[in-house]
């Protein structure tokens, strides 16, 4: 596999958009944008090398596996895939993952997490696809639980979120069970965001643009 | 035997497939 990154700066991926206006609409300064710009040359072209991250690349990089079938991971990716074309774009990479960043509002990140969990795109979290979602985690982990247990756990925690108790988890509902229970939200930050220029540090020799406050 | 009062949510949050950190691996 070839290098298609570093030594042509001049050439960028498609959808590629300037570092400045990234920086400027997400928690990201310029420098962190290149160095993103780093990680997503290394992601979009690690199967078909056409700067762009296509779902078997994002697989890859989740579980360094590219047939890993995963119902959150298809969600994630389908969520970053703003433009639904099938493919995350640098742009789209880099606004989703401004959500993820320990600066980020909470509350986008727990609209964000909202969706995630809102399979059907209803609006809603139902009951059926809050069982789904845990029918898949047990699938991907080694924890058996009897289909009563899921039941209850299914059911205790529906009636906890859902206080209007019409069936369905709106967001505001939502929004007051997150905070009712914080580390719900846990995997919505990385800290490695604010360690991104240190692990992808080799734009440095090559920014064009300076980063101001 | 796992506890009724656990979290559906909270054990869904556990999916690897939530886990973005590993984007960062080298």
């Amino acid at each position: 596999m070839g290098c298609f990154c570093s030594t042509s700066k001049n050439v960028k991926t498609p959808g590629y958009e300037d570092p400045t206006i990234l920086a400027s609409e997400t928690p990201f300064t310029v420098s962190e944008v290149e160095a993103l710009y780093e990680l997503f040359l290394k992601l979009s072209n690690s199967i078909i090398e056409d700067g762009l991250i296509h779902k078997e690349e994002f697989q890859l990089a989740l579980f360094r596996n590219e047939n890993e079938k995963n119902l959150f991971a298809d969600r994630i990716f389908d969520l970053f895939d703003v433009k639904r074309n099938g493919v995350i774009e640098f742009g789209e990479f880099v606004r989703s993952l401004g959500v993820f960043h320990p600066n980020a509002a909470l509350e986008d990140k727990i609209a964000f997490a909202f969706r995630l969990y809102d399979l059907r795109q209803t609006g809603y979290i139902e009951r059926e696809e809050l069982k789904e979602m845990v029918l898949a985690l047990l699938h991907e982990s080694d924890l058996v639980l009897s289909d009563d247990m899921i039941e209850a756990i299914v059911d205790k925690t529906f009636k906890d979120a859902d206080t209007k108790d019409d069936g369905r988890i709106d967001q505001d509902e939502w929004k007051a069970f997150v905070s009712q229970h914080p580390s719900l939200i846990k995997n919505m930050t990385l800290p490695y965001l604010k360690d991104i220029t240190l692990a992808f540090p080799s734009f440095i020799a090559r920014t064009e643009v300076e980063d101001s406050e | 035997v796992a506890p009724v009062t656990m979290n559906a949510f909270e054990l869904i949050s556990k999916s690897q497939g939530l886990n973005l950190s590993s984007l960062f691996e080298k």
